[in-house]
């Protein structure tokens, strides 16, 4: 159903919450949910060197279009591959088949292989963090005003990226590109979650 | 509306975050 597509989010905190409730009513419900996490997000974005610099409106168009994606990112410790669950943010533990039975389908698949070969890399907090930047800070988004602005960011911030996991795995040459085409992976999931949010609002 | 984005009110949320306003509401 509709209302299973929507609360099956692992960042929904009441997933499970009594029916009879309006569309309005389930909505408010859940962005008192995610709505701490986007703020996460943009305090995180504030901390991102050069990011307040840029522009508000491509501020706010790079964080609309990558808020999903910062957050896959986040959350791909709470899909465990072995186990084949998701942790929802509440603490909660749920089957892939229990999933599938929200309304979770190919979505749920993509994730699952995204949060695998990010989680094999084990990533540090640093070079995590400064992946995340990567991801956020993309010229290539729609609506940017100032691409040449975002481009040299992002240019700078990949260059960052580069640095340190050649430090930090000076033996692991293709360690750096491996990340790197995480990017288009990431895009693909946001499509497919966008259009998991669409299918919910037109029904 | 086609823009997932602001069926979630997320740009309202984004905003408000950018000028450190606490409050926020989801319309």
């Amino acid at each position: 159903s509709t209302r299973d597509v929507l609360l099956a989010c692992p960042m929904n905190m009441n997933p499970h919450a009594g029916s009879g409730r309006t569309a309005q009513e389930i909505w408010e419900d859940f962005s008192l949910s995610f709505t701490p996490a986007v703020r996460e997000v943009v305090e995180f974005a504030k901390h991102i060197p050069g990011f307040r610099d840029l522009c508000q409106h491509d501020q706010v168009t790079l964080l609309k279009a990558g808020t999903f994606e910062v957050l896959m990112v986040r959350f791909a410790s709470l899909f465990n591959v072995k186990e084949q669950t998701v942790k929802f943010i509440s603490g909660t533990k749920y089957s892939l088949e229990e999933l599938r039975q929200m309304g979770m389908g190919d979505l749920l698949n993509s994730m699952f292989d995204f949060s695998e070969k990010l989680n094999n890399l084990s990533l540090t907090e640093e070079e995590l963090a400064l992946f995340t930047a990567v991801v956020l800070v993309s010229a290539d988004r729609s609506s940017i005003k100032n691409v040449d602005s975002v481009e040299q960011l992002q240019e700078t911030l990949i260059r960052a990226l580069r640095a340190l996991i050649m430090k930090n795995h000076p033996n692991e040459t293709s360690r750096f590109t491996k990340l790197l085409l995480k990017l288009p992976d990431l895009r693909t999931l946001n499509n497919l979650h966008s259009e998991k949010l669409l299918s919910f609002r037109i029904d | 509306c086609a823009d997932p984005a602001s069926n979630l009110g997320l740009e309202d949320i984004i905003r408000k975050a950018l000028m450190g306003n606490i409050e926020t509401k989801v319309e």
